[in-house]
């Protein structure tokens, strides 16, 4: 096989789908997304390596739909032949990213006839994405010849081959058995539905779910380049294109595994620039997550940042200089994640943010580089490195952000008799059946 | 009409070019390769393909080459490596 040629020697990568797939009918953006988050999982859960997904234009892994000549001497050819590409760890800026052929037919729990797999196809890319080759191994899943779907993602398993060869490269992850070959005996499981990382939950909102319309929120975030509006045990969630993911809030602790059941709403959150990994504050506590898992050993005080035991109002990192802000009553700090300390001279009066609120609710930044204070009803935005408040704000968090109208209210009333009110006024019936409702969210 | 499409030998030499089997063509000499160096070529992609080498383009060599694949060499450090730069 042909050697291979370099590593990361970094162990946080950053991913995105840049280009989705013109024939989106097929498989959804968020499903394609979903897919890449797996197949790089399939990596990452054997080895130390960290993938997170991010929004803007910098990525570690750029991955992108694209056909025919795409400007990076290997053109794609059409249904068939070659279907995607990946470029091996290096010095250069392509380093890592990963090309599928858009002509190809891309399916997820499709029989083999109906087209390409897209998870088995991106397990085999990203492989190269991260510094494997191609062998010969009838069994690898770097074997350069597409041998069909691979079943189950969540399920998958790689070839004891390519754990080796990724094990070379970069060593044991904690927790995972070098020694332990595959049961050799074991028969393939069918494809089960695949339980996406998103909020899913088919259970009915409850009685105190909150009126998005008719509300202030406890806490707001970007993660992953959505946004996240935190309210009581509730939360609402956004797409990157800025769409209501669902009317109904979903619930803080069926998504945010290992928050304590009885905390009933959070101070702020934010996603830490030097690891992606995800902050969750309430009074002097602290919980760290990766992904929608929290870590070990949370909760901690909120000393461990040098702020002080009282919490924060708000946390957000502004994308002028990559620092987290924090922001409590009339007072602000500014932390330096990838040192872990806070930097000197603070904390400062919140005055020098003209135009701010005091005693804000949280804060945010956004993929336009602006930052963004919310308090009341109400949002301010900040843009780029400027420090002042834009002309022509506050503004309307529920009318900009939560698809609301004027005078709009979500309220139970209008939406507890098995019909959902939409912003647009029209009434759907509702599939809810035995107490529980099935969803499909296609945006 | 999969079968016919290879006996094109310029194709031939292509895909074998494309995915590392044989050198890249000479600048001079263009893809003037031996009959030797093409069932050399040939056997290499047969072995690592998990066929019998024989150096024969046969049918079930010619399915394998028809099969989709990832765009990397197999054979050759002339790979996707990442000093090549964007256009």
């Amino acid at each position: 096989a042909a050697s291979s040629p370099t590593k990361w020697y970094k162990r946080h990568l950053s991913w995105r789908v840049r280009k989705f797939p013109k024939e989106s009918h097929l498989l959804g953006h968020d499903t394609v997304r979903a897919l890449m988050y797996y197949a790089l999982k399939v990596w990452s859960d054997i080895a130390p390596l960290n993938f997170h997904e991010v929004a803007g234009s910098e990525a570690d892994i750029q991955i992108d739909f694209t056909k025919a000549d795409h400007d990076d001497g290997y053109p794609f050819d059409g249904p068939g032949g070659t279907v995607a590409h990946a470029f091996f760890p290096g010095d250069s800026y392509a380093a890592g990213d990963t090309h599928f052929d858009d002509d190809e037919s891309w399916t997820f729990r499709s029989p083999d006839s109906h087209g390409m797999d897209l998870f088995a196809v991106a397990v085999h890319e990203f492989g190269h994405a991260i510094g494997l080759a191609h062998t010969s191994a009838k069994k690898s899943i770097m074997m350069p010849y597409y041998q069909g779907p691979v079943g189950d993602p969540l399920k998958y398993n790689l070839p004891y081959e390519d754990k080796v060869h990724i094990w070379q490269l970069y060593g044991v992850r904690d927790s995972v058995s070098h020694t332990a070959r595959p049961d050799v005996s074991r028969t393939d499981d069918p494809p089960v539905l695949l339980d996406l990382p998103e909020n899913r939950s088919t259970v009915p909102p409850a009685q105190d779910a909150p009126d998005r319309c008719n509300t202030h929120f406890d806490a707001v975030a970007q993660i992953r380049g959505e946004a996240f509006f935190f309210k009581g045990k509730y939360f609402w969630r956004l797409t990157r294109e800025k769409h209501l993911v669902s009317l109904r809030p979903a619930q803080i602790h069926r998504f945010w595994r290992g928050l304590p059941l009885n905390l009933d709403s959070v101070d702020a959150v934010y996603e830490r620039p030097s690891d992606h990994k995800i902050v969750f504050f309430k009074g002097e506590k602290y919980w760290v997550f990766k992904d929608n898992n929290v870590e070990e050993g949370y909760p901690r005080l909120t000393s461990d940042f040098g702020l002080p035991l009282e919490g924060v109002d708000a946390a957000f990192v502004w994308p002028h200089n990559d620092k987290t802000y924090f922001f409590m009553d009339r007072r602000y700090w500014r932390y330096d994640d990838h040192l872990r300390r806070m930097d000197l001279g603070y904390p400062k009066d919140t005055m020098l943010w003209k135009g701010v609120p005091t005693l804000l609710d949280d804060a945010m930044r956004w993929s336009d580089g602006s930052s963004y204070f919310f308090k009341g009803k109400e949002y301010w935005r900040v843009q780029g490195s400027d420090m002042e408040v834009e002309v022509g704000y506050p503004r309307s968090i529920g009318k900009d952000w939560l698809a609301c109208r004027e005078m709009q209210s979500d309220s139970p009333a209008a939406d507890g008799n098995g019909t959902e009110t939409r912003s647009q006024g029209q009434h759907h019936v509702s599939h809810a059946e035995n107490g529980y409702e099935v969803c499909s969210c296609t945006s | 009409p999969q079968i016919t499409k290879y006996k094109n030998m310029r194709s031939l030499k292509d895909w074998l070019s494309k995915f590392g089997y044989l050198p890249p063509p000479d600048s001079v000499t263009g893809q003037l390769q031996t009959k030797e160096a093409l069932t050399e070529a040939i056997k290499a992609m047969q072995k690592f393909g998990g066929l019998e080498e024989t150096g024969v383009l046969d049918e079930a060599t010619l399915v394998l080459m028809k099969t989709p694949r990832c765009s990397l060499p197999d054979m050759s450090d002339a790979g996707m490596d990442s000093g090549r730069q964007k256009r």
